[in-house]
């Protein structure tokens, strides 16, 4: 099994974060042995990128993470 | 727009408000009259009017915090999350805190607490987070200046309280919405390549074509270059240099990258337009001549980019010179040989060695419509 890389890691943590707060994404392990996220996690993010416009993937490619580190308003984007 | 689950609203039209804390990044007469301001953003669009308290509870109790605040809902230190806003309802129902470890300013300095309040209080009153880049109840911060609501923050802030009454009060200028991309009556206002990305300005905004991005980005100009005009006439690439110029108006700006290059804006005439010029509505560099061409209006200049200047016998007719052409351009963009000119919802794809039009399709096929 390959080790992720200290940056790698720090992505998959700041989305993890980021789905928490804005997308009700449950708290606990996301990361599978494999691919790092789980299906939830794939579809929050998915959520995330059909709520920005952006092309929906579910995996954290370059544009969903510029957008998750931008400065934003704390209030989550889906209703609880 | 969004409203919150069961369209939570205040249910009287009278609504009170108490800064509880001032943040020391401004003087006090400046956080009161960002925060007046803000809430006389939302009673010109609608019947709601707002009261100060200064002592007891009001309806949106507002405060400055750091970390956690009281609210078991921490904020995170500098950047990040910037502030939030309870919806509407009891106790902490509208109520509004903002990051203290953020610096506030009332200009663009650092985080506009005026545009910050006003978006929260959108929330303290019922709207929840639009999808549209241009709506002030967009999640992410960014920078503009003039009147902040667009027509989708006043369509949802009036689907929940009505119309204002007074009929002084609704000489607003909202902002438009963003841009559709599949809009068939999409126009271009600029095209220009950047490092192997290609950028389409419209209105506010800007698309960003990546080779590797199936969909297209939409951002707000000011977003990425806050010191940029709202509105991009024209802009192309001059890759032997690696800047990429923009024009708007009778100024023009140059970029390296993504960053603007100091010593800019300059003016339109020191490329030798003369001052008869006030906008160029399109510029494509063609690799193959050296040469970059202006239009403006029916006709067209070409410049140097070896030499520094103009080139004798111009101006031209776009007409006559490209013929099967319209008679004005809005951009323009050589790519693969090929130069494609854009204007109105129609895009023309020219040879440059055929001297002919072989191709015209929509505007928004360019953005896989």
């Amino acid at each position: 099994m390959p080790l992720s890389s200290p940056e790698e890691t720090d992505k998959w943590l700041l989305a993890e974060k980021y789905l928490r707060k804005f997308y009700h994404l449950q708290a606990g392990l996301q990361g599978t042995s494999t691919h790092r996220s789980s299906d939830a996690m794939q579809a929050k993010i998915r959520e995330m990128q059909s709520f920005f416009n952006l092309q929906v993937t579910g995996s954290l490619d370059a544009n969903t993470l510029e957008l998750m580190s931008m400065a934003r308003c704390g209030v989550p984007d889906v209703g609880e | 727009y969004n409203h919150f689950p069961r369209h939570l609203k205040w249910q009287n039209t009278n609504v009170t408000f108490r800064i509880v804390n001032y943040t020391p990044d401004l003087k006090k007469a400046d956080v009161d009259r960002a925060i007046r301001n803000a809430f006389n953003i939302w009673a010109d669009v609608t019947p709601l009017t707002f009261k100060k308290l200064h002592e007891g509870k009001a309806d949106i109790m507002i405060a400055f915090g750091t970390k956690e605040h009281g609210d078991f809902n921490p904020f995170d230190g500098p950047d990040g999350l910037l502030a939030h806003a309870y919806p509407p309802g009891r106790d902490i129902g509208g109520d509004t805190h903002f990051d203290e470890d953020e610096h506030w300013s009332k200009d663009s300095d650092a985080y506009n607490l005026f545009l910050v309040a006003t978006h929260e209080f959108g929330h303290a009153l019922g709207l929840s987070h639009s999808s549209d880049p241009g709506a002030l109840m967009y999640p992410v911060y960014s920078y503009s200046e003039g009147y902040p609501l667009s027509e989708d923050d006043i369509t949802g802030i009036q689907a929940l309280y009505g119309q204002c009454p007074n009929p002084n009060h609704r000489k607003v200028k909202p902002k438009p919405d963003a841009p559709n991309k599949c809009d068939p009556m999409l126009s271009f206002d600029a095209v220009t390549e950047l490092r192997g990305e290609t950028i389409i300005f419209k209105d506010r905004f800007y698309w960003r074509l990546h080779p590797q991005f199936a969909e297209p980005e939409q951002t707000l100009i000011k977003s990425t270059w806050p010191s940029l005009p709202n509105k991009v006439d024209a802009a192309y690439e001059y890759p032997e240099k690696d800047m990429v110029f923009i024009f708007s108006g009778i100024r023009m700006w140059a970029l390296n990258g993504y960053n603007l290059v100091e010593g800019y804006p300059k003016y339109i005439h020191k490329l030798g337009l003369p001052k008869t010029v006030r906008t160029v509505d399109a510029a494509v560099y063609i690799p193959d001549t050296g040469k970059t061409l202006l239009f403006s209006e029916e006709q067209f200049w070409s410049y140097d980019e070896k030499t520094n200047t103009m080139d004798s016998g111009f101006p031209r007719s776009i007409e006559m010179d490209f013929p099967g052409m319209a008679d004005e351009v809005d951009a323009a963009l050589y790519k693969h040989g090929y130069l494609h000119f854009f204007h109105e919802h129609t895009q023309f794809e020219y040879s440059y060695s055929a001297r002919k039009v072989i191709q015209i399709v929509r505007t928004n096929s360019f953005l896989n419509c």
